[in-house]
């Protein structure tokens, strides 16, 4: 048991600090609270922004959590591969830089991966290849598609 | 998808090509109602995990509330199931089963019983299970990150933390 | 204690629904679900968006928790006069359409009590009578201001 | 604010006119910072109201971290308390006391030993409590919207609704 977490949890650990590198300009890793009995104890997530020092996720800002649990959520779906991805408002907490490089990364990704995401902000819609408008029309759903190249991208009522 | 949420009672679909797709629309529209048609079809039981109305299983089949007297439309009538349909390009063989595509089919009936379709044939939630969790496809599993999911994990503790990389493996 | 009660709930009851109807296109209203027994029962929050039917807060979407959450906060709010009002990021889940309602309301409310919003949107920071600017300088943040209408409105890196 | 959180060992002050003040900037700026300094200053104690670091009241006095030997300014010592002053205008006399201009401060030092100040003169957390409810600022009240509770509101109960309402009177 301990074997099969520790290796899993090294993998985890190394693609984190990979992605949270990609995603911001600091940097952030996984420390075992107990490297001896690693089930007593539990697991820190340190981040660092900028110039800032370290912290742990507990004392982040709103955006700075959201960035670090994407990251850490990225990691851990590199276990197993999986046949598509779904992120559902993912950059809502984001400012305009963290949301450009998300989005950036994601579309670098989507290269080896099918990638679904639902957002409300156009710089998701930029980099798409193809985005689905969903609107609602008397309380049911419609959806229309459109590669956002040519298209003037805004979020209208339906 | 039909009759799922607000969906409504004629079957539409949504095509997904390879690559980066992004779903847009205003508020309430039904954007996360199309993850919560995937959970669904691959076996997802929970009524809060599906966001379904009143915490029943059965709220996730589409309500057209027309019972106050508004305009009734004639498709306004309540179905009494819903059927979600999830259809998957398999080339690489991921999914272990010998056909290119694989169609998965779950259909809710109000009373409460669920029939599970592969490649047409009739089969198990659990043979799917099964089948679809080798291939990374599970109901709770992390490759579908539901709304608010990505600042919740950083806010766990150290050993809620632990938790999660274990159930992973 | 229930006359008290009921007094306090008849106005936030009726300027929940006049707000409501200001931020969006539909109705919503509260709901005792004890008429007789006030305090046995709960209160329910029922919200009509356009011309889907009306339901209870607990099957909203993400964005429509969020406009009914903060018109019930403000409609709370009238109970009591306050000094001053600050709101942290509560346009974080609205589309376009309803931050610009809110933003809209806001500053109408503003002429009357001193409003301050902390967000990462450019729809607020354009109907602002005065914009600060935070940044961080090696862990410490440093404020500056200035009037929006002449400026072009970016958010960068401290 | 001098040493309360991210706003550095030096006083800095943030005037704030009537109307509509918006504030912005990146994510981890300070923004939220801001508000918790008001809520320290009329009198919050929670450290997980005031997000203060590692659970306790004084995670919120500036601490620079430069203990692991990161290139340390002279700044860098980390202060041994914090203080917050809030300055509010009262021509209308909403709080009950007699200037134009009201000035409340709070210092906190690491000890945990709390001093308040009312226009100068020293008093009570109770003292100045009482005087500050009657205006309509108090640290539990609702003027005050912390990131994320928006949505929260709308997640409860209608029970819970009941309640939150049941403590506004
Ligand atoms: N005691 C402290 N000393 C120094 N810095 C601190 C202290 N407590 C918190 N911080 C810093 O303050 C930052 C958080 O600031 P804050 O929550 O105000 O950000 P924000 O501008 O609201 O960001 P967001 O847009 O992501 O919500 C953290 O990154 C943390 O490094
Ligand atoms: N069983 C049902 N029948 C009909 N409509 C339903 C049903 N269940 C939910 N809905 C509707 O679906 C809407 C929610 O859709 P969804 O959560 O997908 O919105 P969204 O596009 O993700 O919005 P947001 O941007 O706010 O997150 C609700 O407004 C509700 O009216
Ligand atoms: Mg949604
Ligand atoms: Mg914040």
């Amino acid at each position: 048991k301990k074997t099969v977490f520790m290796a899993a949890f090294a993998k985890i650990r190394e693609e984190f600090g990979f992605i949270f590198k990609r995603l911001t300009d600091g940097e952030a890793w996984l420390e075992l609270e107990d490297e001896e009995e690693v089930f007593s104890g539990g697991i820190l997530l340190m981040a660092r922004f900028g110039l800032k020092p370290a912290w742990e996720s507990l004392s982040l800002s709103g955006g700075e959590k959201a960035v670090s649990g994407v990251a850490l959520i990225i990691a851990m779906q590199s276990v197993q591969p999986h046949p598509f991805y779904l992120f559902d408002e993912i950059d809502s907490h984001l400012d305009a830089i963290n949301s450009a490089n998300l989005a950036q990364f994601l579309k670098e990704r989507s290269r080896a991966a099918q990638i679904v995401t639902i957002t409300l902000r156009d710089v998701f819609i930029a980099r798409s290849d193809m985005t689905y408008g969903v609107y609602s029309a008397g309380g049911i759903s419609r959806y229309v598609h459109y590669k956002p190249a040519a298209a003037e991208v805004s979020v209208k009522r339906g | 998808m039909r009759g799922f949420k607000s969906s409504g009672s004629r079957p539409v679909a949504v095509n997904m090509e390879p690559g980066f797709t992004v779903i847009t629309g205003p508020n309430g529209s039904g954007k996360s109602n199309i993850a919560d048609a995937i959970l669904f079809a691959i076996g997802e039981n929970s009524p809060k995990q599906l966001r379904a109305a009143n915490g029943k299983l059965s709220g996730v089949i589409y309500d057209p509330k027309k019972e106050d007297g508004e305009t009734g439309t004639t498709a306004a009538e309540r179905p009494n199931s819903c059927r979600v349909t999830l259809q998957l390009v398999n080339i690489d063989r991921a999914i272990p089963v010998d056909n290119d595509l694989v169609t998965i089919t779950r259909e809710l009936k109000e009373t409460g019983e669920n029939v599970y379709f592969l490649n047409g044939k009739k089969t198990t939630r659990t043979a799917l299970g099964e089948i679809l969790d080798l291939a990374g496809l599970s109901p709770g599993g992390l490759n579908i990150v539901p709304q608010g999911a990505a600042t919740k994990v950083a806010d766990l503790t150290p050993e809620e933390k632990r938790r999660i990389i274990e159930d992973v493996v």
